[in-house]
């Protein structure tokens, strides 16, 4: 219904808001009904501004900006409706060091509300976790979990991370 | 509500079973290009009712089924069963004195598919419901696969209702 | 042939003249999220003649132009050049005698555009002959934006000769 | 003309399949015209067989592969005819630790041929590189290039990759 689609909108919106100035330490963003009088048919513009840059298409985002954004807003969505579990793909690929300690942070914050499964090849994102998974594939072509009691670091050279010579 | 374990057997690269249970908070999945880490993704996507073969980086769905390699045959059969526990009235009353649900999706060369609820043949409908329910939305953000990040940002104005739809 | 310098003024976020200069060998530009890397990668694209909006992230060409921000106004004018030094015989007979061809495009944010060679005004067409006969093929892969390394993959059969032309 | 078409088609196609199985360490690929009999319209298949896998679509490849594999051709149509640069932006975000030193080994072979540009986030790629641009943005919105004479140590603080604290 009409309400609780705008009840849901605004919350999402002011975590949006939230989120995205936690993560760029600054700036502005929101979202925005295309057509405010036919709420139930109505398309959603997104609108992002980093600290001390003036606004601009979503387009002319750097690549690290545009996923801090997206992440901004599926985060929002979780915090208005917590769901159960999320899982992502190597959603730090595209960020620099600090953003991937504040990425770190937030999920750890998040963990209250849903369990996270989290595939990387950043270093710093695996310390962060709680529990590792490693998969190898000594038979080429079969995948194989590892288990991972062993020492962090025997544990990088077992999956491939490092190179054990 | 909480995702306790995954079992993968003939899905992809997991020809034989593999079983990842899963604690609250983080759990990190890693390993060298190309090891079956995404593969892992594609198989919880799998079983919840995804039935884009796009998505799921194959032309055919029984792309899915484990296609042999040097040193193993092809299997005829790709099998996911994802188990929630925890449950806590979420989901549909015919479900509620369950503490545990198992989804079990199959998929057979011959093309024939079954999806089950705690052992019991059923419909992709009734694991819809209660996915819907459960919060974790079908079409919703609960999968971010590889690269896909931006999905969220360059849909268009329409299909970034479901955003809020989806979590209403 | 190598790349000598590019100078950057007014495109993008460098609304003061900026000079890279470029040693042989392997150059690294590194800095935070959003500090202007790409940019710089796109001003090589578009002195180079680059006609797409998209490929620039813009939606029309004027979003090239430096559009200001908190602290300070937006530009008119966006000025790339690019030097290309060591020529050996490699170009065009017209600009052999010279050891270095400077190429310059200017625009304007009424929507006039310019295009130099040598600080002689010139045509697209000329820049592209440069380029080709250089070896740079200006369709050719000698750039590789962000997130399109697999763009040589996806392309479609036909797509994928003008990897063979290119280079032919 | 249709014999400086094949000749370049067989130089790019000998020297594809030398690089992919430098890169997976084995394997095969190559490159297939799709009409042979109208070598000049005719299109190309690109087939590509990690080491002990079965052959496959070139979508069923992992990100980490198929980045590896596009690097293979790229790098194969500069061994056939040099280009005087090559810019790469970030092209080494999908790949692990070993994969990593791989690219950077190749790309210092590649250096007795061509210039290359690169933009990173990872610390092992900016290790091998020649010179350093760093780019900040103290001025929000204004990029500036820093003079990288610093050590390395201090200069990673300049440009906001480790934070100086
Ligand atoms: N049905 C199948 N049978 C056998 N192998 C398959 C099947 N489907 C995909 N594969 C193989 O799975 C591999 C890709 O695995 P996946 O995408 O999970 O890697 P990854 O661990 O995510 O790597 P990256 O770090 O590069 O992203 C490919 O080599 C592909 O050939
Ligand atoms: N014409 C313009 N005028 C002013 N700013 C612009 C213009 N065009 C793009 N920008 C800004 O440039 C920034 C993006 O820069 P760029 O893509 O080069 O970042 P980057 O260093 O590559 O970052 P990342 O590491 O995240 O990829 C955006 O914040 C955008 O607003
Ligand atoms: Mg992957
Ligand atoms: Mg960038």
């Amino acid at each position: 219904t009409k309400e609780m689609f705008l009840v849901t909108f605004n919350i999402i919106n002011e975590k949006f808001q939230q989120l995205f100035q936690m993560f760029f330490q600054g700036g502005s963003a929101r979202l925005i009904l295309t057509d405010e009088n036919n709420v139930l048919e109505s398309g959603i513009e997104i609108f992002a501004q980093p600290p001390g840059k003036k606004v601009s298409q979503l387009a002319l985002l750097s690549g690290g900006e545009k996923a801090l954004t997206a992440l901004s807003l599926l985060f929002a969505t979780f915090l208005a409706r917590p769901t159960p579990f999320c899982v992502l793909d190597e959603i730090d690929a595209p960020l620099d060091e600090s953003n991937t300690e504040r990425f770190i942070r937030t999920l750890r914050d998040m963990t209250a509300f849903s369990q996270f499964i989290v595939v990387t090849h950043n270093k710093r994102t695996m310390e962060a976790a709680d529990t590792l998974y490693g998969v190898t594939m000594e038979d080429a072509g079969v995948s194989r979990l590892v288990s991972v009691n062993l020492s962090r670091r025997e544990w990088a050279e077992e999956v491939g991370l490092v190179s054990s010579a | 509500m909480r995702l306790r374990k995954i079992e993968i057997f003939g899905f992809k690269t997991f020809p034989e079973k593999t079983i990842l249970t899963f604690q609250p908070g983080i759990t990190c999945i890693v390993g060298p290009n190309g090891c079956g880490k995404s593969n892992v993704v594609d198989a919880i996507l799998w079983v919840m009712g995804e039935q884009s073969t796009k998505t799921l980086r194959g032309e055919r769905m029984e792309d899915v089924i484990f296609f042999g390699c040097e040193t193993r045959k092809t299997l005829g059969m790709a099998e996911v069963t994802l188990t929630i526990g925890d449950i806590k009235g979420e989901i549909p009353s015919r479900y509620s004195e369950y503490s545990e649900i198992e989804i079990t999706r199959r998929l057979f060369r011959s093309g024939e598919s079954e999806y089950l609820i705690n052992k019991v043949p059923s419909r992709l409908k009734d694991i819809k419901d209660i996915l819907i329910d459960a919060g974790i939305g079908f079409k919703g953000h609960s999968v971010i696969e590889q690269g896909r990040i931006e999905k969220i940002l360059t849909s268009t104005p329409e299909d970034r209702r479901a955003i809020i739809e989806d979590t209403a």
